[in-house]
């Protein structure tokens, strides 16, 4: 494992922490896409089939638990926590699961590497991933007041997406593998989609403002 | 001889 794989994932976990603690200890998910955090309980469900299958580390095996965990849990703090609840912002969060889940899933039945049903699922993962912080990216732009943690989080999650693109460069230049290249291009996709969010985001630090996406 | 990259990443 290299640095930037390290850091990627570390971001990622930090990324949920931030949640969590947002969710947890001040008991609220305002501005939280209810339908970007069910996109990714969808995204590690159908990526870690073969978690208990195929052994790679403990670390692998840990960190897919937590991801798995994480994502399921604060799925059930935003729709049956009786306080966390009440902060969702059901009127604004309107994006449809079903615009982002079925091109996702036709487009891997199409465009996969091999067609059984471990690889159609970790490609369909592969691509909803790339897209299911679009419902996330549309509440923000709709939130007044962008609080620190929900800024932080989105922030994070681009952050380690970023990374996990100079990992995949640096494995390209010291591994002798085929690249897998539909990891690519959806990742890529992926990172493109923060650009705007970025240029906010440090805008509003560089001027030690409050950030806010213009509609 | 190339081969397929692993898939041992989250």
């Amino acid at each position: 494992m290299n640095i930037f794989r390290l850091a990627g994932d570390m971001t990622h976990l930090a990324s949920v922490l931030v949640l969590l603690l947002k969710i947890h200890t001040i008991k609220s998910c305002a501005g939280i896409s209810l339908k970007t955090q069910e996109l990714y309980a969808l995204v590690f469900a159908t990526r870690y089939l073969d978690i208990f299958t195929n052994y790679i580390s403990f670390y692998n095996t840990i960190m897919k638990l937590i991801f798995l965990g994480s994502s399921f849990s604060i799925v059930w703090y935003i729709k049956r926590h009786k306080i966390v609840h009440r902060s969702y912002d059901k009127d604004q969060d309107t994006f449809r699961h079903w615009f982002i889940v079925l091109p996702c899933l036709v487009l891997a039945l199409l465009i996969n590497e091999r067609f059984t049903f471990k690889e159609v699922m970790w490609t369909f993962s592969l691509y909803l991933e790339a897209v299911a912080i679009l419902p996330q990216l549309v509440l923000l732009q709709r939130t007044r007041n962008i609080d620190n943690l929900t800024g932080q989080y989105v922030f994070l999650l681009g952050a380690y997406r970023a990374l996990y693109i100079l990992n995949w460069i640096y494995r390209y230049f010291t591994e002798d593998h085929y690249i897998h290249w539909i990891t690519w291009i959806a990742g890529l996709v992926q990172t493109l989609l923060y650009a705007d969010f970025f240029y906010y985001y440090f805008q509003s630090w560089k001027n030690n403002a409050k950030l806010e996406l213009p509609a | 001889e190339k081969d397929q990259a692993p898939k041992d990443e989250l």
